[in-house]
């Protein structure tokens, strides 16, 4: 049977503003658990995703203060996504061959979920 | 035909001091491509591991400087690590329900490698 995105994905629909305090940002992934934002623009549109290999290379690396800065600052521009009919095999490819480990699995542009490598290995293992 | 760690390990012996300064520590993964890197204490024995993830709970959310920080501040103690000899599916299971990403591989108590759930996908993806 062929598995979809949409079904292997962790439904999940917060997006944050390119506005919003480094700093404070910071401390939703804690809270919440992610090592990732999804950003959109003035109008809802996705620009861009911070993990925390961005925080290590683009501020703690740098010496610079979370606090001093937004995450237009020290996010990737463009978000490499898929949408829900993708099948998962595509999904583990986008994966491998651009170094990443989250997907975002967007529905008429509208952020729906995401998609890790935990998820793909998931998978895997019940193939095991 | 079954696969061991030592099959799809990337080699990898690089440790670090539990004495070295959270900063320069930071410097060496970005320049080293890799997010995490393997801690020994004053014997030269396994005692932590440090991550992309560590730095943003215990540096950037906490506001504190890694210029003013050992690795020992900072480290996960105790590293979940596998022999070479260990099969991969086994690899699978420590990832999935310890939730981390990188597995170094020790040869009597020395490092030698490290699988990241890149190897794992990149496995997986040899089977579809
Ligand atoms: C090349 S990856 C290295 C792996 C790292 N674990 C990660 O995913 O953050 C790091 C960069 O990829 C970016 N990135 C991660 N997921 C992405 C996605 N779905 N679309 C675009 N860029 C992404 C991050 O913002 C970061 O700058
Ligand atoms: C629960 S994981 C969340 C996933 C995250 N990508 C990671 O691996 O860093 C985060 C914590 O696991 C720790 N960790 C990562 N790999 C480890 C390993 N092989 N042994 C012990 N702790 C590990 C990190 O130091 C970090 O504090």
């Amino acid at each position: 049977m062929v598995l979809y995105a949409r079904d292997v994905m962790k439904a999940y629909t917060r997006t944050f503003s390119e506005k919003m305090n480094a700093l404070e940002a910071a401390k939703v992934m804690m809270s919440d658990g992610v090592g990732f934002l999804i950003i959109v623009d003035g109008s809802g549109k996705p620009s861009g995703i911070v993990t925390e290999w961005d925080y290590l290379h683009k501020v703690v690396a740098e010496q610079r203060e979370a606090s001093s800065l937004k995450l237009s600052d020290i996010m990737t521009a463009g978000v490499i996504g898929v949408e829900g009919k993708t099948p998962t095999d595509q999904v583990t490819e986008i994966m491998f061959k651009h170094s990443i480990r989250r997907v975002p699995v967007f529905e008429q542009g509208k952020l729906v979920g995401v998609i890790t490598s935990r998820d793909i290995i998931r998978i895997f293992r019940e193939y095991m």
